[in-house]
């Protein structure tokens, strides 16, 4: 474990609490794409299959535990509790073409061709598209409320942190994860474009529509 | 295929 990926976990911790707080809050969805919740979800289910298999540490345990309770929770809130609320109207892009591309590569691209393995893979290839329903209903709706910037800004802060995790790990241990890097670095850019809007247009975003 | 990673990171 190293301080950027300690933060980096944090960061992903605190950007699920905001998202999940802002809706308990207002006890309203809008604006938030209940796809990409989804997708958030199913990339946690199929990575953390090895939650009763293997034993990594406490801390794996429970942030896996975590992540997996509070990404339920708000799938749980978007289409159970306030699902008046949800703009399904704006929440439409096309997640099959996101996942069946993801599925083939996961069955092309992995480390070694066992359900564990390729589910693991298909998770960290989708996680690293599963933003798109959400900055794709920004784009629809021409804007973004300040609270999902800043789930959107520690969000890309925890994929960037990661990165400098694999450049630490890479240095200190000799350890690389190819797919992990690729898929993270892939992921990272798109928040690059999010970025540059977060730090020129302050918190409200207005997208040019 | 190389071995698989060890799955240490969340």
């Amino acid at each position: 474990m190293n301080i950027f990926r300690l933060a980096g976990d944090v960061s992903h911790l605190v950007a699920i609490l905001i998202l999940l707080m802002k809706i308990w809050r207002s006890k309203s969805c809008a604006g938030i794409s209940g796809r990409s919740q989804v997708l958030f979800a199913l990339v946690f289910t199929t990575r953390y299959l090895d939650l009763f298999t293997v034993y990594i540490s406490a801390y794996n345990t429970v942030m896996k535990v975590v992540f997996l309770a509070l990404s339920y929770a708000t799938v749980y809130l978007i289409y159970m509790r306030f699902r008046n609320s949800y703009d399904s109207e704006n929440d439409t892009f096309r997640v099959e073409f996101l996942l069946i591309p993801v599925i083939g590569l996961s069955f092309l691209e992995n480390y070694a061709f066992t359900p564990l393995e390729i589910l693991w893979t298909f998770s960290i290839f989708l996680e690293s598209v599963a933003i798109m329903p959400q900055l794709f209903m920004i784009t629809k709706t021409g804007e973004a409320e300040s609270i999902t910037t800043h789930y959107l800004f520690f969000l890309g802060l925890y994929r960037a942190l990661y990165i400098a995790n694999w450049v630490w790990r890479y240095h200190t241990e000799g350890f690389y994860d190819q797919i992990a890097i690729v898929s993270g670095v892939v992921q990272t850019i798109f928040y690059c474009d999010f970025f540059y809007l977060y730090v020129t247009r302050g918190e409200e975003i207005r997208t040019p529509s | 295929d190389d071995e698989s990673k060890p799955k240490d990171e969340l």
